[in-house]
């Protein structure tokens, strides 16, 4: 179709991996117990997702993320989480970037990203096996990093009345003696992402 | 782009693993 929205379709299909990695961080790295979490499949590899409060607020997350992503504007969406002092462990970055303007031809550019969001994921389900275990009890944030000071960018962020959003603390980004383990890198037509680990070296 | 002002996250900090175990233990 001509008047596909380019920067729309990009963001539903960076949204909905997102939605489905983050599911699966939680998973992987013990945030919540597992019997919360059912299995599923999703590009054809199975994942596991949270029901109820957990996912309504990873969905309204993304919801809010979405314009950003529309417009570009989001250079990385990383997914924090912390020990029980809400000091940062792990970061998991999605690091992005979209080519600029060009049209989606064919059903086939679709497909291959999806065969590239899927080793993505299976990537995500075997990260265990490269990374520390995390103390017990903790939680987590998903942070947005913008191109352009946040401040500008509050307005297009807070489409959802009752789930506002702030400038984040320096304690939640910042992680001292952290090392990076990188997981996956994708190339394709209409968008490029690296994924990588920041790792505290003692939890 | 060092610090917090390139970076946004929301207010409200999602349901902790306690409060999914007792709403579970509520159902």
């Amino acid at each position: 179709r001509q008047d596909l929205n380019f920067g729309q379709v990009v963001a539903d299909i960076l949204c909905e991996f997102l939605e489905v990695a983050i599911h699966l961080i939680l998973y992987v790295r013990d945030v919540y117990p597992s019997g919360i979490f059912q299995k599923r499949k999703k590009y054809n590899v199975p994942v596991q997702e949270l029901n109820g409060n957990l996912n309504q607020y990873i969905q309204d997350t993304l919801h809010c993320v979405k314009p950003l992503i529309e417009k570009n504007e989001a250079e990385k969406v990383v997914v924090v989480i912390m020990d029980k002092e809400h000091h940062p462990v792990e970061r998991f970055v999605f690091e992005i970037s979209q080519p600029p303007l060009l049209s989606i031809s064919s059903e086939t550019l679709l497909s291959h990203v999806e065969q590239l969001l899927r080793a993505m994921i299976l990537k995500i389900s075997v990260c265990d096996a490269v990374l520390d275990n995390n103390p017990p009890g903790c939680t987590f944030t998903v942070l947005v990093h913008t191109r352009e000071a946040a401040t500008r960018n509050m307005e297009k962020v807070q489409v959802i009345k009752d789930f506002p959003w702030i400038v984040a603390d320096e304690q939640e980004v910042h992680m001292e003696e952290a090392k990076l383990v990188p997981l996956k890198t994708m190339t394709s037509d209409i968008l490029k992402m690296q994924l990588y680990v920041e790792e505290k070296t003692r939890k | 782009k060092s610090g917090g002002t390139h970076i946004l996250k929301p207010l409200m900090s999602p349901p902790t693993r306690e409060e999914i175990l007792a709403t579970l233990m509520d159902l």
